[in-house]
């Protein structure tokens, strides 16, 4: 900010009413945060979500990880302190789903945080209802949207043993970056040698499928000053 | 640094408490419940500079150290009450289609102010 002769910006607002400084300031507030937030305005909510999944998913983010399923996970190094992070929880909308098969798509808003979006890691979360003593097969199959049109392709499968019941936590690979820079992530749970029922609960309460992604904006134009 | 109170005129933090609910925020941001919005008002004669416990950051070591040996371009006034400690904002909001999103935005809440 310039400043005239030897007045500061910080010596004061002059001049203006008390209620019209407190006006300025909260419009300043909103204004900062939006920006620091990459928006151009407050987001409309459109399907608040739940207290309870909420809850959930917030344990899950930083309390115990449970059962891991898999080692797939994306490159993750030293991050310096300049470098803003977002971890980001999205929920499932559930698609077809039949007794074998249990389709979850996640819509991932590419767009708040801008191109060049790093996913650093990201892991989905499940939960399952299922009888004791046993142990049983389920695919996980990770599906894309093709570039040209909307059809989806089939871009991994991963076998997990699954044998009791409660959360479980997948890592997905590489191709997560890829449903971030898109919108859109399609998963297909599949168990093998299942009864009548799925055992993936898809309670909108407290068991919602979710995934959690730990991204930072991209590195591009970031300029080093010794 | 020193809190504003009364009708000083010298540099201090002036605290502003933004409460989310009051600007109908509370909606889509679920922590915190509000924003700090703390400034740095006042003003800094030139003997107050660098004083200690009014300007403790390392620039105004710099400046006053180079003030010492006649640097040229110091000598004249042009000290401001300045933000000397900074701490991140922790946000966890919903973006449009309802994800959470969780991220510290640095240096968002003053902590100190000091006279540069």
């Amino acid at each position: 900010t310039k400043w005239g002769g030897s007045q500061c910006p910080a010596c004061g607002v002059p001049g203006s009413d008390p209620e019209r400084q407190r006006e300025l300031l909260l419009n300043l507030a909103k204004q900062n945060i939006l920006d620091k937030l990459h928006l151009t305005q407050r987001p409309t909510l459109i399907q608040p979500v739940s207290r309870a999944t909420l809850r959930t998913a917030l344990r899950r983010l930083h309390g115990p990880r449970g059962r891991i399923l898999s080692d797939s996970i994306l490159g993750v190094s030293g991050i310096g302190a300049e470098e803003q992070e977002y971890e980001i929880i999205s929920f499932a909308e559930t698609g077809h789903s039949t007794a074998n098969r249990t389709v979850l798509d996640f819509r991932l808003s590419p767009d708040q945080t801008s191109a060049g979006l790093e996913v650093l890691q990201a892991r989905l979360g499940f939960f399952l209802q299922m009888p004791p003593n046993g142990t049983w097969s389920m695919y996980v199959k990770v599906l894309l949207p093709r570039p040209q049109d909307t059809n989806l392709d089939l871009t991994t499968q991963h076998q997990l043993e699954v044998d009791s019941s409660g959360w479980y936590q997948f890592l997905l690979g590489p191709e997560a970056q890829a449903a971030y820079s898109q919108g859109h992530l399609t998963l297909e749970l599949e168990p093998k040698g299942w009864g009548a029922q799925s055992p993936v609960v898809l309670d909108k309460d407290a068991q919602q499928p979710f995934i959690i992604a730990r991204v930072r904006i991209g590195k591009k134009h970031r300029i080093h000053r010794r | 640094g020193i809190e504003c109170q009364g009708g000083s005129q010298m540099c201090c933090r002036q605290e502003f408490f933004v409460d989310f609910r009051e600007i109908g925020w509370h909606d889509w941001i679920i922590q915190p419940e509000g924003y700090a919005m703390n400034f740095c008002t006042g003003q800094c004669p030139l003997h107050v500079a660098g004083m200690p416990g009014i300007a403790a950051s390392f620039h105004t070591a710099v400046l006053n150290l180079l003030k010492a040996n006649g640097a040229p371009g110091t000598a004249g006034g042009g000290s401001c009450c300045v933000p000397t400690a900074r701490r991140p904002l922790s946000l966890l909001y919903y973006d449009r289609d309802s994800n959470i999103v969780k991220t510290d935005i640095p240096d968002m809440v003053v902590e100190a102010c000091g006279c540069s």
